[in-house]
């Protein structure tokens, strides 16, 4: 089971729109796939039709369950359909939000994540986990839980500065946990009509050339409709640009993952 | 003087650029503007190239005082030039993401902008702050500290139910405080080849008719590229639809609040 991590302290990255699109495209190839939303604002949730502020069965009963120092008997209620194939998803709650406050000064909360992963390694081909765009327990777990992290960075002059920081941050998490981590930059919103978007991309391949995927996401208005239709736009248009550039995302995932 | 505050806690959806842009535009039109960044990530700080990693005297000096029994002596050194005239920026620092933890649970610290700004009322005729997309003791200012509240919403499907979020968060703040907070719905990345965007707007209008502004702030590359440059969108391309966009806005705004 492979398990991949979206995440950007950033807002508005792109980050919920990378594991529904990466997460469809992998299912409808006819992996079986899980995605879990760690955002207590819950996009990825509402994105699929469900409901964070009134879901019973979500990723906050893993958190409230150990810290009541108990294990969940069966993690198949919190796992969702999507309307696609093969394609499941763990949903946020709002609850979520609460986390850091209950939780934040305790020990022994940061591999909550990983070890519900674990029940689930012959279930699941692949895994990915959606970030809110915050620091915190959440963005710990799931950072503590995966083997490759993606770091979506929109192609325009101040998120540059955004990714420094993001990468500063894994920096210090790293440390803390004795391990670097794996990651890559994928550049989102590119207007190629823009100097802006082709001049930062050409600065983050200047500054983290090794680390960059070797293409964009261009910008689409066809994501903004498929998100309406409440469904991936690798569903809803086969033959968008963006399908596409995702659909080239998950090629290269395949191909530079093979030993995890 | 009047004191807007531009705020909404979802992640990526024009707050930044429209603080700047609204800002600018009443500078412009010779009127003497504070601009206040109250995000820890400073993009509004970077925007005018200013580093909210290395900066001495921010937004956060008013607080670090505060929490000390202290009150700083004169607030000139927290007033950066912007590079346009009128208009000025008290910077944000990254040690502002410290805040909720430092500050969190005393209380007495949700006027310390407020009484802040009290101290300018002679030298500014708007005051404009901008906010970072989460509750915390950085939102509760800037809610205490200002008469009109503006929040830009996404004209997408999903930024519905973030704005239904935040107007409860509104309901429960204002509660706590014993005032209701007067605010306007600004629609933002408007895209009219886009159902997504018509039918979002629909509904904004339907739901929440009476606190929705008239128009839109379309979709326009002119953002990225002003913000490439390091300036706000008036003053990069004055006759760019976004310009004529907030233009509009700041007539609105003008018109509707002569009581403030
Ligand atoms: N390449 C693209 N072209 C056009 N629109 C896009 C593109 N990628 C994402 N979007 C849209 O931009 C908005 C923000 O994207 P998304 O929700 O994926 O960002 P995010 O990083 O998850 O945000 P948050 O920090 O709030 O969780 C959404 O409305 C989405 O449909
Ligand atoms: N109408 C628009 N058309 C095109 N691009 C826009 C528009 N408004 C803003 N942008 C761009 O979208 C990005 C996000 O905008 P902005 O930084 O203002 O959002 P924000 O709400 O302040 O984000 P955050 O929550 O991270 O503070 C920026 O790159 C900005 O230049
Ligand atoms: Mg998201
Ligand atoms: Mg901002």
């Amino acid at each position: 089971m492979k398990v991949w991590t979206v995440s950007n302290q950033k807002g508005g990255v792109g980050k919920t729109t990378t594991v529904v699109s990466v997460g469809a495209i992998l299912a409808q190839q006819g992996q079986r796939v899980l995605l879990l939303d760690l955002d207590p604002q819950g996009s990825m949730t509402s994105y699929f039709r469900l409901d964070p502020d009134g879901i019973e069965y979500s990723v906050y009963k893993l958190f409230s369950a150990r810290a009541a120092g108990q294990s969940l008997a069966a993690l198949d209620p919190l796992l969702q359909p999507t309307g696609v194939d093969g394609l499941s998803l763990m949903p946020a709650s709002t609850a979520m939000a609460t986390l850091d406050r209950q939780l934040g000064a305790r020990g022994g909360m940061g591999l909550v994540i990983a070890e519900a992963l674990n029940r689930l390694s012959d279930r699941y081909d692949y895994v990915l986990m959606d970030c809110p765009p915050m620091l915190g327990i959440l963005m710990v777990n799931a950072l503590a839980a995966c083997q490759q992290l993606l770091i979506p960075v929109q192609t325009e002059f101040l998120a540059l500065k955004g990714l420094e920081r993001m990468l500063h941050t894994l920096q210090m998490i790293g440390r803390s946990r004795g391990r670097t981590l794996d990651y890559t930059i994928i550049p989102t919103f590119f207007d190629r009509r823009t100097r802006a978007s082709t001049d930062a991309l050409r600065a983050m391949r200047d500054q983290h050339g090794e680390r960059l995927w070797s293409r964009v996401i261009p910008v689409d208005t066809q994501f903004r409709e498929a998100s309406r239709a409440g469904v991936p736009i690798s569903v809803y248009n086969p033959s968008a640009r963006g399908t596409e550039a995702y659909a080239s995302l998950v090629r290269w995932l395949l191909a530079s993952s093979p030993a995890l």
